[in-house]
């Protein structure tokens, strides 16, 4: 972006470069870009590089090159940031970053003043382990340069040393005519996609100055997969497993949808999720069982049982379903140890399958202000009445609810915790969070590595594993002369207990993967280093004081000595403006950050409408 | 394929040949008692050229347990386990093992898979990679009888009819028509038959070179030895 100047190509500021350099191997995405703007006016102005990167990313690096002197950007404690950020607002200077939580993405913004015909190059890196979703990995770059560029240009190299199942692109930003310029090669193993419209094929029309790159380009693929221990990769000292079989029979599922309809969900919300309920039910395997709680300050069961989701059983949920109303306040205690009692009492009768994964789903927009409204005791009773047994998945529905307490209770019982954005689309994002869970495939999967060989290993123990879902484990190999790396999975599937086992010899991973030449040859590492600090992240919710500064000391250290900006760490770049150095702040925002809503922009007749103030600044943590 | 039989407490082995046409599946194994069936589909080299012999092997194997309502589907790909409605498959190219009671299998990657069904049996199954470019030869799988001590007198099939000891008397050792090769006369079931010395081998522990095992062999399809004729042991289905 070049901000308001830019749409005007008489401002004098041009964009001539701009390119997006992504490349993965084994699902951890470096990501590069650079832009070159050049002010062609007699006076100096302010370019802004604006860029929308994915959420689960971690920015590693940013620097601007200004007159041959480039900037460079450092990772610091939080603390220590805010204090240099703190002195630069206080001289009164412009700390120019702004940055915004979206559904997927976030926000980087900076600006810089140019000189007269001078040039700036701004420069970006990324790092993402990229999640396996439904069947599928998806690499997100959103396209939007503020005008036309000479070089524009996008290139994504993907190397999975497991195979490439399939390579497709979504670009539903370009016409029709214009989706045959994206190239696309894929062999065994590599795929590469490549976009690099002309002028002209990014005009809008044959005379003006817009451009048609403004949108989502999306790049989703997958990698071929079988009924085995998945694939070990070993490089420099660091291993990766990943774990995602096929092949397998889904596990029946026993799931309480705990439901809000108090007061503040009456209109679009409460539509919207009788709207998904309806479609959830008729999406229902009929080895499944279901029950349904609704709460608002007292709470009801369907007719006070769990049922199998037979066509009749679900015929007649559905019929209850459509009579959900919104009304009253917010009780979610008590329908939350309600739903624990029913499975208690399900399994006890037998009432449910031996082997089968109990899940709660709360959906819910708001604090609890009924009955026993204090969030941490909730969260204690919740705990305390599962004990390990069941998962609780949380949805927050709209801009009102309190995340962080949704997180906490879904963490704590082996669940996730997801925002289910005031849209639209509420009911499609209802949906495709239960498809995510819909079919377990594995239950109680330990992946052993041998004990005296390895250390450092980030989770290897999971509850259950989710069809299109993937498992995947790092750790560093401790024992210098180790030859071969063993790895083993036991689970249980529907009917019977499965190991498998996976044997790599050392000296030949390693020179596969260096012979390859294809990445940064630390990806190991750093894919660790992500996934390590990740994982500590989520257990930081709900550890208690002490263990809460051991994994903080052990993120910080970690994001330090990989440079990433974690919720725990900023980016502090020193920046040339006019004679003074300033400085300006990049954080990663968190998920209970109020999620801005799009708000008009008024100016009056009359009034000097104020295009940019002079910092915005949201804190993170 | 070469079938190879032990006779007289072990001391000894037959073997012979069953010629079938590729496509055809035979019965190996059928005890009604147990409910316990296997069967085998045999396949061809990859060009048949007219006026020759045409070789067949095992390419898939069909093995079914009905009481513990267990199917097993192995192929040269794929090993396909059936229990109940659900289906699991698993790549030769994985090392796993699955367990439920007393019903279990075990793969060893590329090499060989051990199938235990309760007391009653524990086969092992042999895979044959060949070279994927080689103009004739294809993988094939080799099937091997373990334990077969609680079938039940009743159980036949190419295979399962000798799962009980039968005795076989060997005399007349002589020089034979194959130069380097003794034949002898055997009299089993009642049958006096003209065998040849000969060496079969067992894959089990060397999957590339084998172990000898000699044997008596049993000319022309093992005509007499085994009851009846060959397509008296063709079934539609390997299930």
């Amino acid at each position: 972006s070049i901000g308001e100047h830019g749409k005007n190509p008489e401002s004098g500021l041009e964009i001539y470069s701009m390119k997006i350099d992504c490349k993965v191997t084994s699902r951890f995405a470096h990501n590069m870009v650079i832009s070159r703007v050049v002010n062609r006016a007699n006076e100096s102005k302010e370019a802004f590089f604006e860029i929308e990167l994915p959420k689960t990313a971690f920015i590693t690096n940013f620097s601007m090159t200004l007159d041959g002197v480039t900037y460079v950007g450092a990772v610091k404690e939080k603390e220590v940031a805010q204090q240099q950020y703190q002195k630069a607002v206080s001289r009164g200077q412009t700390a120019g970053l702004v940055k915004a939580s979206g559904r997927k993405m976030e926000k980087f913004k900076v600006s810089v003043n140019i000189g007269p015909t001078k040039k700036v190059t701004f420069e970006l890196t990324y790092e993402e382990l990229l999640k396996r979703h439904l069947g599928k990995y998806e690499i997100q770059i959103r396209v939007k340069p503020k005008q036309l560029v000479k070089h524009f240009q996008i290139d994504v190299h993907i190397f999975e040393p497991q195979g490439i199942a399939f390579l497709d692109f979504d670009a539903k930003f370009l016409p029709n005519n214009l989706t045959s310029i994206v190239k696309k090669t894929l062999t065994a193993t590599r795929g590469h996609v490549s976009f690099k419209p002309t002028l002209e094929q990014q005009r809008k029309c044959p005379d003006c100055d817009e451009t048609v790159l403004d949108g989502d380009f999306i790049i989703k693929y997958d990698v071929n997969r079988d009924l085995s221990a998945g694939t070990v990769q070993i490089v420099n000292g660091y291993f990766v497993h990943h774990f995602a079989p096929a092949n397998l029979t889904r596990i029946p599922k026993n799931v309480i949808f705990v439901i809000d309809h108090s007061g503040s969900m009456s209109g679009t919300k409460m539509r919207q999720t009788n709207e998904a309920l309806l479609k959830i039910l008729d999406d229902m395997n009929t080895k499944d069982y279901f029950a349904i709680i609704i709460f608002d300050d007292t709470s009801e069961t369907w007719k006070n049982s769990i049922f199998q989701a037979t066509p009749n059983n679900v015929a007649e949920a559905k019929v209850f379903v459509r009579t959900i109303s919104a009304r009253g306040g917010t009780d979610i205690n008590a329908p939350m140890l309600k739903a624990v009692r029913l499975l208690d009492k399900s399994h006890q009768d037998k009432l449910l399958p031996e082997r089968s994964v109990s899940m709660i789903i709360l959906l819910t927009d708001g604090d609890p202000n009924s009955g026993e409204s204090n969030p941490t005791k909730i969260q204690e009773n919740v705990k305390s009445a599962i004990n390990g047994r069941y998962n609780v998945y949380c949805l927050g529905f709209g801009y009102d609810v309190k995340y962080s307490f949704l997180e906490k209770m879904s963490l704590d019982n082996d669940g996730v915790a997801r925002r289910i954005y005031e849209d639209s689309d509420a009911p499609l994002q209802l949906q495709g969070f239960y498809d995510e869970v819909a079919n377990p495939l594995l239950l109680d999967i330990e992946l052993h590595y041998p004990e005296n060989a390895i250390s450092e290993l980030t989770q290897a123990n999971f509850r259950q594993y989710y069809d299109g879902s993937e498992i995947v484990v790092a750790g560093k190999i401790s024992d210098d002369d180790l030859k071969s790396l063993i790895a083993e999975v036991f689970a249980q599937t529907a009917n019977e207990n499965l190991t498998l086992k996976a044997e790599v010899q050392v000296s030949e991973v390693e020179n596969i993967t260096q012979q390859q030449l294809y990445i940064f040859g630390d990806f190991t590492e750093r894919l660790w280093a992500y996934l390590t600090i990740q994982q500590l992240l989520e257990k930081r919710v709900s550890a208690e004081t002490n263990e809460k500064k051991n994994l903080t000391d052990r993120i910080l250290e970690l994001s330090l000595k990989y440079s990433f900006v974690t919720p725990l760490t900023s980016m502090v770049v020193t920046k040339p403006e006019e004679n003074k150095n300033d400085s300006f702040v990049a954080d990663k925002p968190s998920e209970d950050e109020k999620v801005p809503i799009q708000q008009r922009q008024y100016s009056y007749p009359g009034h000097a409408y104020s295009k940019r103030p002079s910092f915005t600044y949201v804190d993170s943590d | 394929p070469h079938f190879v039989i032990s006779i007289n407490d072990h001391s000894d082995a037959i073997c012979f040949n069953i010629d079938g046409k590729p496509g055809a599946i035979l019965n190996l194994v059928t005890d009604p008692y147990t409910d316990f069936v296997v069967n085998g589909e045999l396949i061809g080299e990859k060009k048949i050229e007219i006026n020759k012999k045409i070789n067949t092997y095992f390419g898939k194997f069909g093995i079914v347990n009905n009481k513990m309502d267990v199917k097993v589907e192995v192929s040269t790909k794929t090993i396909t386990v059936f229990h109940g409605e659900d289906k699991i498959v698993f790549p030769w190219s994985a090392t796993a093992s699955l367990t439920k009671e007393s019903f279990s299998i075990s793969i060893i990657k590329e090499r060989n898979l051990t199938l235990t069904m309760g007391d009653d049996a524990t086969f092992v199954i042999v895979l044959h990679r060949v070279w994927k470019n080689h103009p004739l030869h294809r993988d094939f799988l080799g099937f091997y009888t373990l334990d077969s001590h609680r079938f039940s007198s009743m159980t036949h099939g190419l295979l399962g009819q000798f799962y009980h000891e039968i005795s076989a008397e060997i005399y007349n050792i002589h020089p034979g028509l194959d130069e380097g090769k003794s034949d002898a006369t055997m009299i089993v079931k009642g049958h006096k038959l003209r065998v040849t010395r000969g060496y079969q081998k067992d894959y089990r522990f060397d999957p590339k070179r084998g172990t000898n095992v000699p044997c008596w062999f049993v000319h022309y399809n093992g005509k007499g030895f085994i009851d009846g004729s060959p397509t008296d042991y063709v079934v539609s289905s390997l299930f």
